[in-house]
């Protein structure tokens, strides 16, 4: 045990880089992208603001490039930038239930962290939240301490009013080129479903491609939704009992889940035997359990809808016919459900036959929380739940050849992903039925249009 | 950004316990008793004993189960009990260029934060170096902070010099089958790859099931291994050199890297203008990519072969034939190789065909470190190097059909997982190339012994 040693969360992703996505030099690039992205999106939905971002890429030399990010979201205020960019396991989205594209608190000090072991080099950053000025600096990520460190900074005056953050990573090791891996797919999956935003790219030789938005509508800022009674543990409940601020076990149920009532609240009580006026904080593991099994017990109403934000089946139809131009599309946006801990989610899904769909067979186009997933397919429980669906009851006669395009999207306050690099779903049963039934119920749509097809193709060759 | 907060990898990896395996109630059981044997496995290797392993998984009620499990290891000092049971990120592994089955820090806390979270109670352990004492108590794990705590302990009198660990966790929404995830299954899988180790095991229902030792030779422990100059980046470097106490570059080279004599070093300080005198912590990024750039442009002896084990042809060959009886049998293994970050590396491949192989078309066994490599199999690099080999140029007509079975076991001093849940490959495209070569070179042999059945087969039918 002389060698026994604990190691800091950065010293274990710089070790295990592979695990936030940084494997291969064409993923490694677009990862760096990714982060950015999702950050920006992220931060201009929060704040109710129709997003601009732009993306540059440069060549600097070979597998050598600089990629450049801008926003105009709500900035950074500079207290917060070494935090921001160096500390990994801190932000905004992890401990709260509210859909957003971030949720680990790793994204972007994972790019510092990258493009700082790639090149020597800190990433550089300007941001103003839109007061009179604005920080300019560089920053670096303190590996062996996980914390963030402002390499050198000087403030600007803002004489326009700007606001929002610019992020430029420098890296090495690194590859662009224009294939379904490349920055330039996953940029034009991201406006695919996220049709409020408008990106400007910039490839390494000057050819400027602007992805507009097709609607100027800003989507509601997403809400913190409370937890769902149905899928809550038992441990689940005592930490939220210990993390509240309600004295009694009645005010608690009322306050911190969605659809109890004080009615729902003395049912439950009765149920399980534990008194509404016990002191949250001092539940115990037994009455923990009578409570959930009281709750298994009680009829809720389904969770409510207003919280999350899926796509839409009309702007997926739009995406797919404007992307695909198929012949048949169509599309489902299901009702709320909960998965293990009580946590929300939403399963829309489209199919696309016809036209430019299908990839020589199904192809496969997978979200989550509306960021495009491109990698890790073979490992996601997406994937697996397209291939469980029976496609010839559908009228499909081979999987390997069909011009079909299945899409799906998954929305919730927590993704369950299989690893730091968020780009491949766990097996949750209620996901994988939910992805079933709603893909199920477009091959029902399908098998009619195909029938009809075949139908009219029979009476013309006789 | 008033929400703005850090969180401890505690909370992390509960809050997504999907990435250590805790997904879906049979690969959650498997993956509780898969932290504890590989632990018991590398503690009996790098002790130089024969391992003693029993697992007994008792079932307590419906989705209730209590699995315990003994080794005959060097047992655990008291004083590092609370790190190993309840800190993540704390090990003997995790900093050692070693090859190991462990080499996170994360395993067995990650299975008393499992079994806390579905029952609210903590692992019972009974641990003893050989000394005059047992230590016998029950630990958990504080997930807000990441720290172990001794819930109770109490010490025995070791009147019979017993020496080793045993642990008992208590887990709910588990399941227990014989499905090919179980723990059965887990446990035949390693005695396959782990000939010296004896392992028995008792079924729910009482069954007792020995895996026998094969073989009574004990591996030698493994050996830490100094990275080989091919692979190494300039940030490698510069982490080397601030942690040697070498006080010259040229003493640093010969010290800390494999195949770098005195000679090798002058040709490296001419090739990259960098003085051997220079102290190693002063090395600018500048002088670092010059001397790696020196390292491409020498040449070395090929890694030590003596660091890493490999199973063995032979060993596999037989494992392959006592669990398979198949017609025809081919192992190799290959040369230790490198890759990111000059980590050693050896590959090694089995065919199988007929008898019970395949599975209704080609099957995959996946081993890292000896270790079974069960889950995740569609996201696993060594999957796609599999699929990628062009079967039918070594006789195989139908992939979907065929009873061949694929054998590949990756030794390493630092596995590339995809997550920490250590059951799939990232791609590298050097342990992609090798496992495809390794295969290649069985596939020519499996196409001969096809050949000469084809030919047979024809003779008779004349
Ligand atoms: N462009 C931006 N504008 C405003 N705030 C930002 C921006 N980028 C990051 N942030 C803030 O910094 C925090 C850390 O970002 P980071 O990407 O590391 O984690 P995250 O987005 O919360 O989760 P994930 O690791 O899943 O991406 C965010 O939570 C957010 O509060
Ligand atoms: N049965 C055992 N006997 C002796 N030492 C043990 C045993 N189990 C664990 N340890 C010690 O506790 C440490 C922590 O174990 P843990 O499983 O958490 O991490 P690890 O094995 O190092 O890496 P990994 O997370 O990849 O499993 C080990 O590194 C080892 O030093
Ligand atoms: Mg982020
Ligand atoms: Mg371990």
């Amino acid at each position: 045990f002389k060698e026994f040693k604990a190691q800091s969360v950065s010293e274990f992703f710089k070790k295990n880089a592979a695990m936030l996505g940084y494997t291969g030099k064409i993923r490694s690039l677009t990862t760096i992208v990714h982060e950015g992205v999702t950050n920006s999106l992220d931060a201009c939905e929060e704040a109710g603001i129709l997003p601009e971002i732009s993306v540059w890429v440069e060549e600097l030399g070979t597998e050598h490039y600089r990629v450049t990010m801008e926003d105009n979201a709500s900035g950074i205020p500079l207290e917060y930038v070494p935090q921001v960019f160096g500390r990994m396991l801190a932000g905004s989205k992890a401990h709260r239930n509210i859909q957003s594209r971030g949720q680990q608190g790793i994204g972007v000090s994972g790019a510092v962290m990258f493009s700082q072991v790639t090149t020597g080099k800190p990433t550089s950053f300007l941001t103003s939240t839109g007061d009179t000025h604005i920080v300019k600096g560089r920053v670096q990520l303190d590996v062996k301490r996980n914390l963030g460190e402002i390499v050198d900074k000087e403030k600007l005056h803002n004489t326009s009013g700007w606001r929002g953050t610019v992020i430029a990573h420098e890296a090495k090791g690194v590859l662009y080129n224009k294939s379904r891996y490349s920055p330039y797919n996953y940029l034009r999956m991201t406006s695919i479903a996220n049709p409020h935003a408008r990106i400007t790219f910039i490839e390494p030789d000057g050819t400027r491609i602007l992805f507009e938005r097709s609607t100027t509508l800003v989507p509601k800022p997403p809400k913190a939704i409370k937890p769902h009674p149905y899928g809550i543990t038992p441990d689940d409940l005592l930490t939220m009992a210990s993390n509240t601020d309600a004295k009694k076990l009645g005010a608690f149920l009322e306050k911190e889940f969605v659809r109890i009532s004080s009615a729902k609240a003395e049912e439950i009580a009765s149920l399980s035997g534990v008194s509404l006026a016990q002191q949250p904080a001092r539940l115990s593991w037994d009455d923990a359990e009578r409570v959930v099994n009281a709750f298994k017990a009680t009829k809720f109403f389904a969770p409510p809808t207003e919280g999350l934000r899926p796509i839409g089946g009309e702007e997926i139809a739009k995406s797919l016919t404007s992307t695909l131009s198929p012949e048949f599309t169509q599309t489902i946006t299901r009702a709320p459900q909960t998965f293990r801990g009580g946590i929300l989610f939403v399963v829309e899904a489209g199919l696309a036959y016809g036209g430019k769909a299908g990839k020589g067979g199904i192809e496969i186009i997978r979200y989550a929380n509306r960021a495009p997933l491109i990698f890790d397919q073979g490992g996601c429980a997406i994937t697996e739940a397209v291939k469980s669906v029976d496609w010839k009851r559908y009228g499909v006669r081979d999987v390997e050849k069909v011009p079909l395009t299945v899409f799906v999207n998954i929305v919730s306050t927590h993704v369950p992903y299989t690893s730091a690099g968020k780009q491949a779903l766990a097996m949750e049963e209620e996901i994988h039925a939910e992805v079933r039934y709603a893909l199920m119920d477009c091959g029902r749509a399908l098998s009619r249009f195909l029938a009809g097809k075949r139908k009219l193709y029979e009476r013309r060759s006789k």
